[in-house]
């Protein structure tokens, strides 16, 4: 479903430039969960702009379905990213203003969803991550892990083809993190979702189907978990 | 070294009041590294900004050095923190036009070091926690786990007497937390700092002398850490 093809992607300029990514190649499956894991710095984040259309690469190429994610222009790529990602930014993205309904509502919305609609949906996944009592609340009245988890939601509301999780888990508890982790392999059994998380949390190895690790931008090696 | 008796704090309205934190009493010793547990919304980070002097008990006192916290006004406070607290922000809280380098040398600045001291030692508390290669990058340039490092050199530039650290090691990976936490550990065997951090991070039990578990905002349990 997701294929990138000597994906490389380079920062800062001319006289000093990062190498974030170095041609990455890798192929990810329709319906499997695939958790992208390495040290800090190592390039997850990077790697998820570009299978988000969040940002281009500096070279390669990466599809989704079949659609050069290059060859369209931003708003067709907004119009994309709307109907098939349901991504969960690693700093949540949260709009500070709107309520945690409101802004799991959101994607709803945009995808077309009558506003009664929208909000039924936004109180059901808020609930599946344990915020039925925070519903009102804005980013600044919740905590760490609850913004974490609007986030998670927002991802969620429109059942999309794919989710793009970056560090999921980072502010959650022990309890709370395993919660999250079942409801994204729950998505993947039931639904077929194509789930891809970058995280640090070792508590996913289980439940991914693959492991790729990323070292220095560059694929370390391929696991298969039953060989874990 | 700080003591709390009877801490409360009520969020909301006096129609739909969240009750943050309920009753809380402890007492923290000069130089122990005290780690603060429980799940997602449970009144962790609220009990951080009691203690840091960021925001006020709507209940109890909260005191340092004997020094009651409630009867200082807001720039008495500030000077207070300025000198003696390194707060490590969930968030991270970083000034986004600044450099890693001016980032973690404000602090310094603001003790009155001279600007070349300043950038000295910021260098050398960046490279501490990895990221000697990444001094001229702003946060925007960081990756998340690299913002988190930013963070924490920032909090440790002054050498201060109390590190408050708010989930340290969210974003990073197993083994560069455990660098942190062993960077933290050295803090408190060398320096006699007073680490108190709010963590998921279940890496953190072993090295810490007392773990306080936190429920509904309230204690619910203390655990000397060799009974563990
Ligand atoms: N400004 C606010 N208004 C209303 N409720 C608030 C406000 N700030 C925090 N809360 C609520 O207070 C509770 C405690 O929040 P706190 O941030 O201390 O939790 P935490 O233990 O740090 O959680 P996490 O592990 O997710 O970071 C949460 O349930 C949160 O929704
Ligand atoms: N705009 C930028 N300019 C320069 N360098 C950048 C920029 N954005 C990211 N980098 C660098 O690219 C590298 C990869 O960053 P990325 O955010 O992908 O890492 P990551 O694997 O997600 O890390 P973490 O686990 O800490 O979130 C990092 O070393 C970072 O410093
Ligand atoms: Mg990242
Ligand atoms: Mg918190």
């Amino acid at each position: 479903l997701i294929k990138l093809t000597g994906v490389s992607k380079v920062y800062g300029s001319e006289s000093n430039p990062v190498y974030a990514l170095r041609d990455v190649t890798v192929e990810i499956f329709k319906g499997e969960y695939l958790s992208l894991m390495g040290p800090s710095g190592s390039g997850k984040s990077t790697l998820f702009n570009m299978i988000g259309g969040l940002d281009r690469c500096t070279a390669g190429t990466v599809e989704i379905g079949g659609v050069n994610l290059g060859r369209l222009n931003d708003a067709e790529m907004a119009y994309f990213r709307g109907r098939h990602i349901g991504y969960i930014f690693q700093a949540y993205n949260l709009i500070p203003s709107y309520t945690a309904i409101k802004n799991v509502a959101l994607p709803a919305l945009f995808a077309g969803a009558p506003p009664k609609e929208a909000e039924a949906r936004a109180v059901a996944v808020l609930e599946k991550v344990g915020l039925g009592h925070r519903l009102t609340h804005r980013p600044q009245e919740l905590s760490g892990g609850q913004q974490q988890r609007v986030a998670i939601a927002r991802a969620l509301v429109n059942n999309p083809t794919i989710i793009l999780g970056d560090e999921p888990t980072g502010n959650l508890d022990l309890k709370t993190g395993e919660e999250i982790i079942e409801l994204l392999a729950r998505f993947c059994k039931e639904f077929g979702t194509t789930i891809v998380t970058a995280t640090h949390d070792h508590k996913m190895l289980k439940t991914s189907d693959r492991i790729v690790w990323i070292k220095d931008g560059a694929v370390d090696r391929v696991e298969e978990t039953h060989t874990l």
